[in-house]
């Protein structure tokens, strides 16, 4: 089972198309593994994003040093997988 | 019955199956459970049918799931308690709405899309978007079923890369859970309405994805959209922006909703589900029944916009 502990989404918002293409060169750096939930259309559109735990620091540093902002919207991914499969097992043991 | 189930919480694909086997089991005469094709990993394709009886009546085809981790769009589909399969069935004979609709119509509701998808959120990759067929050549396996359909196949905002979340795979219709339902939408001859139900960026749209212009029913079918949304956000205010789908997110070639369009399906829709901005489309389970119940008054919207527009 693939697990994404320390994984991120971010959600960014791009200012302007300079920008916004910034955002599309990232989701084409294969080894960056970054999965778009939103993608990147318009200016000032949110644009979410998940990143590998690994890739965290070198995404959020591209970010800031394009001056794309950027909030965390996830903060661990896996911790939120956890509690859905918990509430999940739950469940099934009040149908039983 | 269907009493032992919890609608609040999340289920396997053999959890829901046996639900729509029960479902149909406890409305005889109304709701039929279908078989339309199989999956790449032969996976039968379930369409729940409802339907009061008589021959080639018009007929709304609804379905969710087709992106796998979608989780949230195939448990609205099955929430009882004002949504969506239940209401259906439940509310005939006593809403008016209902009623009318089931005594002209037939509703076909396809829940798990992508059956081999979801099989795999569940035991392997909860985050897994695509198909499972296997892409030759490429070590990245599965294609975007959002893109695979015969609607500017291939074009921009598709991706031609395996590896990619958008690939649009080899051919249009290559991905058997499309050709089945392209085939069953074509061989039934008469679907006046396409709801196709995704998350989770609160909003409805209609053709087109594929191309700038308008489509020619532009007019009505923004109005009509501006309705069920309205709609919608009368029950817990949660707003949605409408419009078509290159206006109002992006450039999407291959998409259900055009392809249903361009056959001839004038009330072509696709809903992007509730995002409280928290959670994306992970959203706790907790938040399944409200999202479902502000999702069905929209849904009758064009339902019975259909019904009392026949075309």
């Amino acid at each position: 089972e693939e697990l994404f502990v320390g994984d991120q989404v971010l959600r960014a918002v791009a200012g302007d198309e300079e920008q916004l293409a910034l955002l599309r060169d990232l989701g084409e750096q294969a080894e960056l593994q970054v999965d778009f939930w939103r993608g990147p259309t318009k200016p000032n559109l949110p644009v979410d994003l998940r990143v590998p735990f690994r890739s965290l620091q070198a995404v959020k540093s591209f970010l800031e040093a394009n001056g794309v902002a950027y909030s965390v919207m996830i903060e661990d991914v896996q911790e939120l997988l956890d509690e859905e499969k918990k509430t999940m097992a739950l469940s099934r043991r009040l149908e039983r | 019955s269907t009493g032992t189930f919890d609608f609040a919480s999340y289920h396997t694909i053999e959890e829901i199956y046996g639900w729509m086997e029960a479902l149909a089991a406890a409305h005889p005469g109304l709701v039929t459970r279908l078989q339309i094709g199989q999956s790449y990993e032969k996976r039968p394709l379930y369409v729940l049918k409802f339907s009061t009886g008589g021959a080639g009546r018009p007929a709304i085809w609804l379905d969710t799931g087709i992106h796998s981790r979608e989780w949230i769009t195939q448990a609205t589909g099955v929430v009882p308690s004002s949504p969506l399969a239940v209401q259906i069935a439940e509310e005939y004979g006593k809403d008016p709405a209902v009623t009318a609709i089931l005594d002209s119509m037939d509703i076909f509701f396809e829940i798990v899309t992508n059956p081999d998808g979801f099989a795999y959120t569940h035991s392997t990759n909860r985050l897994w978007r695509k198909t499972r067929s296997v892409n030759a050549g490429s070590s990245c396996v599965g294609v975007d079923p959002n893109r695979n359909w015969d609607a500017g196949f291939g074009g921009p905002g598709s991706s031609s890369n395996p590896c990619s979340e958008t690939y649009h795979g080899p051919y249009a219709h290559s991905e058997s859970e499309v050709s089945a339902i392209a085939d069953f939408i074509l061989r039934h001859g008469n679907v006046k309405a396409a709801v196709s139900i995704h998350s989770y960026s609160q909003m409805l749209m209609f053709p087109y994805g594929y191309k700038a212009a308008p489509a020619p029913d532009r007019r009505e079918l923004n109005d009509l959209a501006a309705e069920a949304v309205r709609d919608l956000a009368a029950v817990y205010g949660t707003e949605y922006t409408y419009g078509s789908i290159i206006d109002t997110i992006y450039q999407a070639a291959g998409t259900t909703v055009d392809w249903a369009y361009d056959n001839g399906v004038k009330f072509s829709y696709t809903f992007e589900l509730r995002d409280t901005g928290r959670y994306g489309f992970l959203l706790p389970a907790g938040q399944i029944v409200p999202t479902a119940r502000e999702t069905w008054p929209a849904l009758l919207d064009i339902m019975l916009h259909a019904l009392e527009h026949p075309y």
